[in-house]
């Protein structure tokens, strides 16, 4: 259990970023 | 306010206070109290040098704990996020533990730069067309005008064609 | 009802209650080491003792009696310890964002809105595109104009040229000389008729 409140709260820190990132990179290859 | 590193050493010397002080030498001469009677100044190392290990021991653990999650610069920066965040009374967001939801805050930045930046795109093309297109109404007009122009001479080249007809018939009369 | 302080450890990378446990652990490890040693201290010195008629076992159940409180006492003041810890030290307030959340505070977007401001992105951007066709159109049709004057303004300059040929040759208007020059004609026919009149 306490592995995953941490590789969650891990995620939650890190993934919001990596996601806006490829959001930014798909929207920006769309438009080009 | 104190740093939490600092807490951190005043909770773990009460503790270890504390500790001591409900081992105390009265309880340790009790339970042994056979080999007390026997050899009390040898005793008395024991239980001197018991207390110093255990003291030192545990000291030793919260340093090498404090080293090994580099608590210490974690904790300060801790602190430092608090000071910044003291004038803030409300309670702060906490996840909802629905990513998606949480995901909308993350991306609204780029996606209200992305409005912006269009938003000026849109109104920069909207005021280039409009000069376009007052351009293309006076280049209308001024094709208008020269298509009367020519229409003009054009009838009047016409009509005097017609009166060289007229020249010719009279002349062959 | 445990509170799994995940906020706590999104920030430190472990959970605060699996700090406290690992120390637990390691000071509660010490505690029966050094008790330990004490044991095995005593022990060496009774052997150097040979009439104290104290055996291994009694020392054993001393031992156990010390430790047992000790034990009780450590729990005690370690479960306190480790209240204030996850209060005070290994906590996050309740008023306090972490710094990868400021968006959170700054820009807070409900899925609603989030999908109206995405689908405002998307008309904006057809809006644009609408644009971007104008433009081209004006554009090209400014191209036709160009052709178009160039064209017209040629054939008035065709005339002009037309023009400018009678008068290199003394005839100012075309018009006024063929018009004179049917007049004249005329009167001459007429000149002619009346002479044959006079003439018969």
């Amino acid at each position: 259990f306490d592995e995953i409140i941490v590789d969650i709260a891990t995620k939650r820190k890190q993934y919001p970023r990596k996601i806006l990132e490829c959001v930014i990179k798909t929207i920006k290859a769309k438009q080009e | 306010t104190i740093s939490r590193v600092k807490l951190l050493d005043t909770m773990v010397d009460t503790f270890l206070q504390k500790l001591v002080a409900a081992g105390s030498y009265q309880r340790f001469t009790d339970c042994y109290k056979r080999f007390y009677q026997l050899q009390p100044e040898v005793t008395q190392r024991i239980y001197d040098k018991f207390v110093t290990q255990l003291q030192t021991s545990i000291r030793e653990e919260v340093s090498e704990i404090k080293e090994e999650g580099n608590l210490e610069a974690v904790l300060n920066a801790l602190d430092k996020i608090v000071e910044e965040g003291k004038d803030h009374r409300e309670p702060a967001w906490r996840p909802s533990g629905i990513p998606e939801r949480d995901l909308c805050s993350v991306m609204a930045p780029y996606f209200l730069q992305q409005r912006n930046t269009l938003q000026r795109r849109v109104q920069k093309q909207e005021a280039e067309n409009q000069q376009l297109a007052d351009a293309v109404l006076a280049g209308r007009r001024q094709v208008e005008e020269l298509q009367r122009q020519v229409q003009a001479r054009q009838q009047a080249w016409q009509g005097l064609h017609r009166e060289q007809r007229e020249l010719l018939a009279v002349l062959r009369e | 009802s445990v509170d799994p302080m995940t906020y706590e450890a999104q920030f430190l990378g472990f959970t605060p209650q699996t700090c406290m446990l690992r120390i637990y652990i390691a000071f509660q490890d010490y505690l029966f080491e050094v008790m330990q040693a004490v044991e095995q201290v005593i022990l060496k010195r009774l052997d150097g003792i040979p009439d104290s008629e104290i055996s291994p076992v009694q020392i054993r159940k001393c031992t156990e009696k010390f430790l047992c409180f000790m034990k009780g006492r450590f729990d005690n003041l370690f479960s306190k310890m480790e209240q204030l810890f996850l209060q005070l030290i290994l906590r996050i307030p309740p008023n306090i964002l972490l710094p990868e959340d400021k968006c959170q505070e700054t820009h807070p977007y409900t899925e609603k809105e989030f999908q109206l401001l995405q689908k405002e992105i998307e008309q904006l951007q057809e809006k644009y595109k609408t644009e971007l066709y104008t433009k081209q159109a004006l554009l090209t049709e400014l191209e036709e104009q160009k052709i178009v004057q160039a064209k017209l303004k040629q054939m008035l300059t065709f005339f002009d040229e037309l023009e400018n040929v009678g008068r290199g040759h003394g005839i100012s208007d075309f018009r006024e000389s063929l018009v004179s020059l049917v007049q004249n004609s005329k009167r001459l026919q007429n000149i002619r008729d009346n002479v044959e009149k006079e003439g018969k």
